[in-house]
């Protein structure tokens, strides 16, 4: 889900 | 990655840091509310759940790790330590947290961008940051104690938040207009909260200095 916009940052 | 999120990061870092090196340095944590520090590390937890499974960068493993860890030692030290705990405000941090806790939880059971565990805790996580400053502001009000409340540790907190509204205005304008609303909602009310917790640090701060001022 780290795909998902936003969920890569911290 | 771009430049503002990367000083974002680093200044949230900071903010973390500070706080922990002061409570370790000075043995004492008065002033500081038990709970938002609580409420912050179940934040880290519930956000970084990926950590252990989806790999992203080395960067972002590191800073998951750090985060959590000098959360935790907040949060050890006050609860634990038997010098530091005597110096916490038991009686006046009274904010009921559970509360923020449920309510953010329902919240992110309505609105999310995916009906998984793991989406779930991602934006439950980012509801309750925004609001995990509430008993740290309920105490500062009641208190106006911010000995340990350090200037720089205000100063970090307010320059991740500008930070990272810049990176959000920079990102919505380079990779497209993706439906980014949770974390852009959720992160103007914790601005919002936080433009608050500065009116009362600065206050009590402006109180403290007439204090010291020799009679």
């Amino acid at each position: 889900s780290s795909k998902l916009p936003g969920h890569d940052e911290l | 990655m771009n430049a503002f999120r990367f000083l974002g990061d680093m200044t949230h870092l900071f903010s973390v840091l500070v706080l922990l090196l002061k409570i370790y340095a000075t043995k004492t944590c008065s002033g500081v509310s038990r709970k938002t520090q609580e409420l912050y590390l179940l934040v880290f937890v519930a956000r970084y759940l990926d950590l252990f499974t989806d790999y992203i960068s080395l960067y972002n493993s590191v800073m998951k790790i750090v985060f959590i860890t000098s959360s935790a030692a907040i949060v050890w030290y006050m609860r634990r330590h038997p010098q530091v705990r005597r110096t916490y405000d038991k009686e006046q941090d009274t904010f009921r947290h559970s509360v923020l806790v449920a309510a953010t939880f329902v919240l992110a059971l309505i609105f999310n961008d995916r009906f998984t565990f793991r989406e779930i805790c991602w934006a439950f996580s980012i509801y309750l940051e925004a609001v995990a400053i509430l008993p740290q502001l309920v105490l500062l009000q009641r208190c106006r104690n911010v000995d340990n409340l350090t200037g720089q540790y205000v100063f970090f907190l307010g320059a991740y938040r500008a930070f990272y509204i810049l990176n959000w205005i920079y990102r919505y304008f380079t990779e497209g207009h993706h439906s980014r609303w949770i974390p852009w909602i959720a992160g103007l009310v914790q601005t919002g909260l936080y433009a608050d917790f500065f009116y009362y640090y600065f206050l009590s701060w402006k109180n403290n200095v007439k204090l010291e001022l020799p009679a």
